[in-house]
């Protein structure tokens, strides 16, 4: 079954890269932010700068969570907030060598992986999705 | 490594059961079913009826696609419709005595997948997290 060389796996060659991974500034608006999720179908996305520096991640949990108010959901306040303010700074980041046995436990609690290179920039994501996808392969004999 | 046993586990066993999981009314409106998601923290969350049979999820993207105008979302619409016209009917579903070998692929392109029984009645998730967290158990030698 090969089970050796699944675990293996590089980050760097089952990530998304960035330029297909939809991301927002952190500096931008919760209501812009939302704007990028509702557009592009994403529940969570990486918070990145202008350098292509990550931040941390921000969901539509995060967002609703941060205009609830005691009687409503308070939607004028998503111009008034940004996404540093709200995102989730505490997230893992894995290397583009980083081998799947050593970060297949973080898939466990985190959807997505970013992957980060030693310059500290942003290269891409590892989804659930890629890791199931390959064990189903791995597993249909 | 009982490969066997793990591709042959049941639905039923890995389920998180009904009591437990977090759902909407297909009659709610989007303004309530949002109100469920920020509050449970979920981004999707089944859609039932009140004998407990599955119509479909209900997600924040959907809610959000739904009432995204042309110049911005507009929010006030979310009490004006139901979650029925908006959610999502075609869901796979699986039964409590499928073993994971038959269900594994699903999880490839769904986050989670909504176990019902022969009489029709829904009875729990199978989550992508469980599986995940299955196979890391197992593959750390
Ligand atoms: N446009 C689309 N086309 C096809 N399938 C879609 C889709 N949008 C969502 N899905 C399906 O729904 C799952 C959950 O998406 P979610 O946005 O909550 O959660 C996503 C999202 O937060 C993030 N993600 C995935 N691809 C991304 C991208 N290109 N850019 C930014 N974030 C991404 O990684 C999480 C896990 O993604 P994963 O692929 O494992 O799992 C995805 C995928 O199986
Ligand atoms: N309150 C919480 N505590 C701990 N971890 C949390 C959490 N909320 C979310 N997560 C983490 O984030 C993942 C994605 O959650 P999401 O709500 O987008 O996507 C969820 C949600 O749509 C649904 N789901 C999970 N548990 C549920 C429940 N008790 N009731 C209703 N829906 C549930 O199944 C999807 C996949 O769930 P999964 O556990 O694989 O994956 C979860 C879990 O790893």
């Amino acid at each position: 079954l090969h089970s050796e060389k699944f675990l293996d796996l590089k980050a760097g060659d089952l990530m998304i890269p960035l330029e297909r991974v939809a991301h927002v500034q952190s500096n931008n608006s919760l209501e812009h932010a939302l704007l990028v999720l509702t557009k592009s179908g994403y529940t969570a996305v990486p918070v990145l700068d202008y350098h292509d520096r990550l931040h941390g991640l921000i969901s539509t949990p995060l967002i609703m969570e941060a205009i609830l108010g005691l009687e409503r959901i308070e939607f004028e306040k998503l111009e008034k907030i940004r996404v540093e303010e709200v995102m989730n700074k505490k997230i893992p980041r894995i290397r583009p060598d980083s081998p799947l046995h050593q970060y297949l436990h973080l898939l466990v609690d985190h959807p997505f992986i970013c992957v980060e290179n030693e310059s500290g920039f942003f290269e891409g994501i590892v989804t659930r999705r890629v890791v199931l996808d390959l064990l189903t392969k791995k597993s249909s004999f």
